[in-house]
């Protein structure tokens, strides 16, 4: 099931599965490629990759709008990627419970695929900081799926924990807008999850915690999972985002998000289960032991 | 316990309790305040697991919680060769295949199910971006990863004890593990 590359010129694409789930990572660039449902045959084009946005630091000639706690402006529309050189993947590990894809993108942005089996979700363990500050660019780090999906411009969030709401690029349902914020403009809350879909496929993602998330091209969904940024947003906080931590130089985010492809008809259903099985998940404790199993039965 | 029905609770629903938008010193407070609503909640769930498994005279031991297993961080899993854990399940309806991943320092367990069942397992290392990320706070080496199933609104109770020897070998199951520079 695993193929590993043996050298530059025989490299052969990362394969790992479930009995749900094939995900195949690109040979040259390790990046996640192709999602396959076995169940369903649904097939996903999709390379998933982690970008910066480079923060404003006020530009703009109506208005001096800083990038801020408050506030999300990137100074330019298009992301900046996090590579490396060569492939991102530094191990795989398979096993009958587990099967694992490690990548590393930066010093600072590593990432852990996972498929457990039985499930029919894919987890992504994103890791990201301390978001580097020496050349004073303050950056919002996202991870963006871009796939073969048409989806018209539309995708879906749950925002404000209530009911699952359209949204549509540029767009809002009851007044004309006139959008002057390409990115930040088309960013919407995210308390559990945000999906794209078309006729026959539906890629949804699970957060672990709330986030800003987006399509801005057809057949794209990003999240934001971490940003840092040096000068305050004029809303009142009166201090730059930029949180050193315990150890001095920023702080790392540690989260999952919950990869599904499904067919429209079948997601609704399945997303909610797989929700309630993360957001009420089983609380664990712990007890040193003295007894042996009869005993403590 | 009189305690398991104090209202506890570690919820802060302001957006300066979880977005950022507040100053250091006030995110430094939101979070000790958070953590003592968890303490709290603790407490309340010890209690009433203790009073479900209690049999006779024999209290069982206290609950003890570990909030940083992301970062694989557990003082009872990585310095006991024998531990129980516990998995309460709040839905209404049955949890099956639901994994734990628990910090230990061994290179071999065997994990008893409720029934006195063995239970598949499978050992991973801990990753050299999770040691970094911990820091100084954990030195577990590998991670016990198994599958756990809880009926609904119940608990289950896994014993787990480090191996010694071939025989419980069967129980690790095999994995590849392939470093690709």
């Amino acid at each position: 099931s695993m193929m590993i590359p043996q050298s530059p010129m025989m490299r052969e694409d990362t394969e790992i599965h479930n009995e749900h789930l094939s995900l195949i990572f690109d040979s040259t660039t390790g990046l996640l490629k192709t999602i396959t449902n076995l169940k369903t045959k649904l097939i996903l084009n999709v390379q998933q990759a982690f970008h910066w946005y480079n923060s404003s630091t006020g530009n703009n000639d109506d208005s001096t709008q800083k990038s801020g706690a408050y506030i999300f402006r990137p100074n330019d529309t298009e992301p900046l990627p996090i590579t490396t050189k060569g492939s991102v993947i530094t191990k795989v590990v398979t096993g009958e419970l587990v099967q694992e894809v490690h990548q590393v993108f930066s010093d600072w942005v590593t990432q852990v695929i996972r498929l457990y089996a039985g499930q029919r979700y894919a987890e992504l363990e994103w890791t990201v900081g301390p978001i580097p500050f020496k050349d004073g660019l303050g950056k919002e780090i996202i991870t963006r799926f871009d796939s073969d999906m048409q989806t018209d411009n539309k995708f879906y969030t749950d925002s404000n924990g209530r009911e699952i709401l359209e949204r549509q690029l540029n767009h809002r349902l009851t007044w004309k807008l006139n959008q002057t914020e390409p990115v930040a403009g088309n960013y919407y809350p995210v308390n559990s999850r945000i999906f794209i879909k078309d006729k026959s496929r539906q890629l949804t993602v699970l957060t672990d915690r709330s986030q800003g998330g987006s399509s801005l091209k057809n057949g794209s969904l990003e999240l934001m999972v971490h940003r840092r940024m040096f000068y305050d947003d004029n809303f009142g906080v009166g201090e730059a985002l930029n949180e050193s931590g315990v150890f001095g130089d920023g702080l790392v985010a540690r989260g999952k998000h919950y990869l599904m492809l499904e067919s429209p008809a079948d997601s609704s259903q399945l997303h909610r289960n797989l929700g309630e099985q993360l957001y009420m998940a089983p609380a664990v404790s712990f007890t040193p032991n003295t007894f042996s199993t009869q005993d403590w039965s | 316990s009189s305690q398991t029905f104090r209202e506890a609770m570690a919820v802060a629903q302001h957006h300066d309790a979880v977005s950022g938008t507040e100053k250091q010193h006030v995110a430094n407070d939101y979070a000790m305040r958070l953590h003592a609503g968890a303490v709290e909640c603790q407490e309340v769930v010890s209690h009433a697991l203790a009073s479900k498994m209690k049999k006779g005279s024999v209290d069982p031991p206290a609950a003890q919680f570990c909030s940083y297993l992301n970062i694989s961080i557990c003082a009872t899993t990585e310095e006991n060769d024998r531990f129980s854990v516990t998995v309460y399940n709040p839905l209404a309806r049955q949890v099956t295949g639901h994994y734990l991943r628990l910090p230990v320092n061994g290179q071999s367990y065997t994990v008893s199910a409720p029934n006195g069942k063995p239970v598949q397992t499978q050992m991973l290392k801990v990753t050299a971006q999770t040691a970094k990320v911990r820091g100084p706070r954990g030195n577990a080496t590998s991670e016990l990863v198994f599958p756990v199933t809880v009926e609904a609104l119940g608990f289950s109770t896994y014993l787990i004890t480090k191996a010694t020897g071939r025989a419980s070998r069967s129980l690790f199951m095999p994995q590849v593990e392939t470093n690709v520079v």
